[in-house]
């Protein structure tokens, strides 16, 4: 489903070239559950936001092939429509729009779908459920805990029904059992046939996936399958 | 040193009142070591916003006693006083000044001091080194990672060696190892006579301190003292 070849991302900064991705190799096939940890600094969220095509590669440093098609050579608009129709994303720091409420906020991905808006309401109504903000849907961000903002961030993540998963520590701001939920309903996603790529520092949670990437200054230093229990 | 009285936040939605906090009474004495946990949307940034006097109780709903003063009864300025001298901040979602790098930022708390600037800025980059963040002092915060940016925050409220230290998740964008270098630093502070409070989903985060304090929909439901191992 998903290759990277040779990724670099560089940063200059004055004359020092930061290396936030050093030569990385990796393929994702579909229906996988990768888990990616390593310190901070290590190039995991830059590598998330490769992935998601939030951010492309230095140029001439390597190549992302999406079920074999370059995506370093398609256009802004082509990457938008794959990303806002295949992928969810969940950021390290939520990344909610500010000046819509809890509800509208899980409405934006339903809007690509072009679906009516009793049923685009209904929809979102259900996914907050699911991750139990009923109390709070007409809350805006800044009216809401860090684990309750977290938590709307999760479910306008799984609104379209992504094909494509990406995670950045998406229960560092729950209590354990609310992260436990958090990554049930993950792992039943998961068997449902959507791949999910979950960046954490938490080693409970990678027991829930499938195979874990360690990064370290920007490099790959272990790619195993993780042992299931 | 610090005495909460019956303390009760609300807002209100409409014709919804959210208890945030609800008749919370408490006591912190100088030198404690406070861990606070909770679920997600339980009140735990809100007492943390109180305590450190960025935040009031509702009107005629508790008092705030600072070494038997009733800080609800000082005016705004004075608050902002003994807030910039004594009282040092570490945000859930660290709040850096976006406009100022990562020396800057942490210089900021030093200005209240009123040393001259070449004593500030060895004082910050010895700080920065000891969150290990060295090699990022001209990076700007959105230049930096998650744990980069909560490193910053952790050196910046250290800054002014506060007497009372205010910590919301201050290691959860931090691997397993980062973590526990910054918790052995909160101990060692502790030990030195720094009074700290911190907020945590981690369990492994409460074995630092010395007392545990668990809050459910806005009410404590147990304070006790932690074995110490
Ligand atoms: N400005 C506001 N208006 C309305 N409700 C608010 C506001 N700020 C906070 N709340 C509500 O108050 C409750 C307590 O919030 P608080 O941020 O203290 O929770 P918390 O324990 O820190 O949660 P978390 O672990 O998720 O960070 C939440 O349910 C939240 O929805
Ligand atoms: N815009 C930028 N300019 C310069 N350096 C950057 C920029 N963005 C990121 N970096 C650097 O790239 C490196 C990798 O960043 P990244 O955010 O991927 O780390 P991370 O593994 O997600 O860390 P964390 O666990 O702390 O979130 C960091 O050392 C950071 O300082
Ligand atoms: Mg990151
Ligand atoms: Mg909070």
């Amino acid at each position: 489903m998903i290759k990277l070849k040779n990724i670099s991302k560089q940063y200059h900064m004055g004359d020092v070239v930061i290396n936030a991705l050093d030569n990385v190799s990796m393929t994702i096939s579909r229906g996988e559950f990768v888990i990616i940890m390593g310190p901070s600094g290590s190039g995991k969220s830059t590598l998330l936001n490769i992935l998601g095509v939030l951010d492309l590669p230095t140029r001439n440093h390597g190549a992302y092939l999406l079920e074999d098609v370059d995506i370093t050579e398609l256009g802004d608009r082509e990457l938008a429509r794959i990303r806002n129709r295949h992928f969810g994303f969940i950021f390290q720091s939520y990344n909610l729009f500010p000046e819509l409420n809890a509800l509208e906020n899980v409405m934006v991905p339903l809007t690509y779908a072009k679906r009516p808006k009793a049923e685009r309401i209904k929809r979102a109504e259900e996914l907050l459920e699911m991750v139990e903000m009923t109390h709070r849907l007409k809350h805006f961000p800044n009216q809401l805990s860090g684990g309750e903002q977290q938590r709307v961030a999760i479910a306008r993540a799984l609104a379209n029904k992504p094909t494509l998963l990406l995670a950045d520590e998406p229960t560092g701001n729950l209590a354990t059992e609310q992260g436990n939920e958090i990554l049930s309903l993950l792992k039943k996603l998961n068997e449902q046939g959507t791949t999910i790529v979950v960046v954490t520092h938490d080693p409970k949670v990678s027991t829930y996936g499938k195979r874990l990437v360690h990064l370290q200054d920007g490099k790959i230093v272990s790619d195993k399958a993780i042992e299931q229990s």
